[in-house]
């Protein structure tokens, strides 16, 4: 039922995403606001199926040259490239001070036994600012082999990024923005080089009172 | 943005893009 359903090919599905701002309020308190996320789901064969979105739609809002958004579709396989719209919850009360960390957090599993690279690109414009490679190890449980990165520390353009974002005094000049930023996340398997997942990460600011919002699209070409 | 470049809103993308989904 995962496929189509999420973000998932028969080789590695994405169970949990989150990026987040954690504040120890005291050594017994923790305080932690989620700027995106993306919870567990467990999709049935009666969920609908993704809607589709043309790649070629979102060229430009990523690499374009070698290695590219466009080199990667058409390497494939196409059935592992997904584009997320996250509503950001930029609304949040925690101080900004020394004790705050800010992270990232992410789980696949797969029912194989892999070595995992995940490559993620901030982009400006389509233009990588900053790329972070981190390799991931399988454990085994309940069955499956789990990768989960952990409290992964964001790096500083992005913190630097969310403190200018919130300073706008307007929701309209936030997205305005965030219209040039994005984030490419490319999942292959260490040992074969094989893509095993491509996600690409565009952006608004939630109006939502309910925190971070998304949508799931699978990425096609007809 | 960039000369040139198409607006977001511009794009064929699904109605779906462009409402912020409901809490469940």
């Amino acid at each position: 039922a995962w496929q189509g359903r999420c973000i998932a090919t028969t080789k590695l599905r994405l169970v949990e995403f989150s990026a987040f701002m954690e504040h120890q309020q005291d050594p017994d308190t923790y305080n932690k606001h989620l700027f995106v996320h993306i919870g567990q789901s467990n999709p049935t064969y009666s969920d609908a199926l993704l809607e589709s979105v043309d790649v070629r739609q979102i060229y430009d809002k990523f690499p374009e040259k070698k290695g590219g958004l466009k080199e990667l579709y058409e390497k494939g396989p196409s059935n592992a490239f997904f584009l997320v719209k996250f509503w950001a919850d930029l609304n949040t009360t925690i101080p900004d001070d020394v004790r705050v960390f800010y992270g990232v957090t992410s789980q696949y599993e797969s029912p194989d036994n892999m070595t995992i690279t995940c490559s993620s690109k901030v982009c400006s414009f389509g233009k990588q600012v900053v790329e972070k490679v981190e390799t991931e190890y399988a454990r085994f449980e309940n069955g499956r082999f789990v990768y989960r990165i952990h409290r992964s520390p964001m790096c500083e353009y992005l913190i630097n990024f969310i403190h200018k974002l919130k300073q706008l005094p307007e929701k309209y000049m936030m997205n305005s923005v965030l219209e040039n930023f994005t984030i490419l996340q490319v999942v292959t398997n260490r040992d074969t080089q094989e893509l095993l997942l491509c996600i690409a990460y565009v952006f608004e600011v939630s109006t939502s009172e309910h925190g971070a919002q998304h949508h799931t699209y699978r990425l096609i070409k007809d | 943005l960039r000369q040139g470049q198409v607006p977001m809103r511009k794009r064929q993308l699904p109605a779906s893009f462009w409402e912020e989904p409901r809490p469940v």
